[in-house]
């Protein structure tokens, strides 16, 4: 699920900064 | 190695110095682009060629009604106790003077305060505002508040210091606001120069007249357009990251720093994105604001036309503080979407550009972030920006086509990460 829209993610920071990371 | 492949591909690869040239090309061609001018419409619609050229999606125009403002001719010359042909530039919304212009003895202030207090003696004057320069936010309030504090004690013009951090006699125009219930007194700006100058003569006790004629005349609002192109997203196509720059300008120099910059490194972030085969989870919308000038006018439009989407906005990102080198983003933000910019800005450790700072608003996006929507704006070198800034002084000089690329290719890493994450910013 894309929409976050109260803030409440699904997922983990750590599983957000891997996402972002994977980026790099 | 997205991240990188942007880097490489807008620095040190075949996009290089790209945007600068896509910019002089437009500023060297169509020249400043005031609200309701016909400059301004012609770079619209040759914006909208090339981004259609350049295979952007969904490239539209949508429309709004700007103001139409023009200076006309403007002089000013110190007749006592010297003559001395003295820059002026109008302020936009000024009324113009009497044809054969005003000619009246000058009251020197240095302060809103000092003004009141000197309230007696500036009837039927020139008041001449002779503030320091602290900083824009602050020192801006004598360009924009100048004339109506000056005509409620009574004055029949005002001339404002430039609000510039260095000058070399350069006059600096901008907006200014007339108050409902208070007469419209003509209001130009003047050199620092020159505002101490009279500022020296008065301590001394030293009479001085001004002749002031000015020419500008309010028109009817016009029809003009904010410039939106696309490159829509592949999963979440309905929702948006924004990335803006405004292609109004005032009368005067180029326009190639305020805000010929900031738009053309938004365009490039797209073309970047779009060359390197890349199609974010989310639509990455491009938006080249009209009418920022005269108070986010397009943006305003654009936001009443667009707000009943706010909740599919994950980032709203305005770059209008100019294009030197950047040394990182200004962001507004819950504390949950902060973390996660910071590690987006980490990717761009190769250029050495990872802060992330607060007071990520902008006129053009303030809408938004107010509304709670994470913003975000490019915060670079701002050390020349004031030298230049709504001066003649505004022109292709100013820019450096290294440094457009490293602002381009900042803009397009974080709006592409953004906008490919699998889930929007959390807000507040």
């Amino acid at each position: 699920k894309a929409i976050c829209k109260n803030g409440i993610s699904k997922r983990t920071f750590e599983e957000i900064k891997e996402e972002i990371a994977s980026c790099g | 190695d997205v991240a990188k492949a942007i880097i490489n591909l807008a620095v040190y690869g075949k996009a290089q110095n790209r945007s600068y040239e896509r910019l002089a090309l437009l500023v060297d061609t169509v020249g400043p682009r005031l609200s309701g001018s016909k400059n301004l419409e012609k770079a619209i619609q040759i914006m909208y060629q090339n981004l259609q050229q350049d295979g952007l999606e969904k490239v539209h125009l949508e429309p709004v009604r700007i103001p139409h403002w023009e200076r006309g001719e403007e002089s000013a010359v110190m007749l006592e106790p010297r003559i001395h042909k003295i820059a002026i530039l109008g302020l936009g919304s000024s009324i113009g003077t009497p044809p054969e212009g005003i000619t009246a003895e000058v009251l020197v202030v240095t302060s809103f305060d000092e003004l009141q207090r000197r309230a007696s003696e500036a009837r039927g004057k020139i008041v001449v505002y002779n503030q320091p320069y602290i900083n824009y936010s602050r020192t801006v309030q004598y360009r924009t508040q100048g004339a109506v504090e000056a005509a409620k004690v009574g004055a029949l013009a005002s001339l404002i210091r430039s609000v510039a951090s260095f000058s070399i006699y350069s006059p600096h125009t901008g907006i200014q606001e007339y108050q409902d219930g208070v007469p419209k007194i003509p209001t130009a700006c003047i050199t620092v120069e020159d505002a101490e100058m009279m500022s020296r003569m008065a301590s001394h006790g030293i009479k001085i007249v001004i002749q002031l004629k000015m020419g500008a005349k309010t028109y009817p609002d016009t029809d003009s357009f904010n410039t939106v192109a696309e490159i829509t997203g592949s999963k979440y196509p309905e929702q948006v990251v924004l990335v803006s720059g405004h292609l109004d300008s005032w009368d005067v120099g180029q326009g190639a720093m305020d805000d010929g910059g900031g738009a053309f490194i938004s365009w490039e972030a797209l073309s970047l994105i779009k060359d390197l085969g890349l199609r974010p989870k989310r639509t990455l919308r491009l938006v080249l604001w009209t009418a920022e000038e005269q108070g986010g006018v397009g943006a305003f439009q654009y936001y009443q036309l667009h707000k009943v989407n706010i909740s599919n906005y994950s980032l709203v990102m305005e770059s209008d503080a100019g294009t030197f080198l950047p040394t990182g983003l200004q962001f507004t933000g819950s504390e949950k979407a902060r973390a996660i910019m910071e590690e987006v800005m980490s990717l761009l450790q190769p250029l050495n550009i990872t802060q992330v700072l607060s007071h990520g608003e902008g006129t053009d996006i303030n809408f938004w972030i107010q509304a709670g929507v994470p913003g975000a704006s490019l915060l670079d070198d701002l050390y020349k920006y004031f030298f230049f800034h709504h001066s003649h002084g505004d022109t292709m000089t100013v820019m450096d086509p290294k440094q457009m690329n490293v602002a381009a290719a900042v803009w397009a890493v974080v709006s592409y990460v953004v906008a490919d994450m699998e889930e929007m910013l959390p807000r507040s």
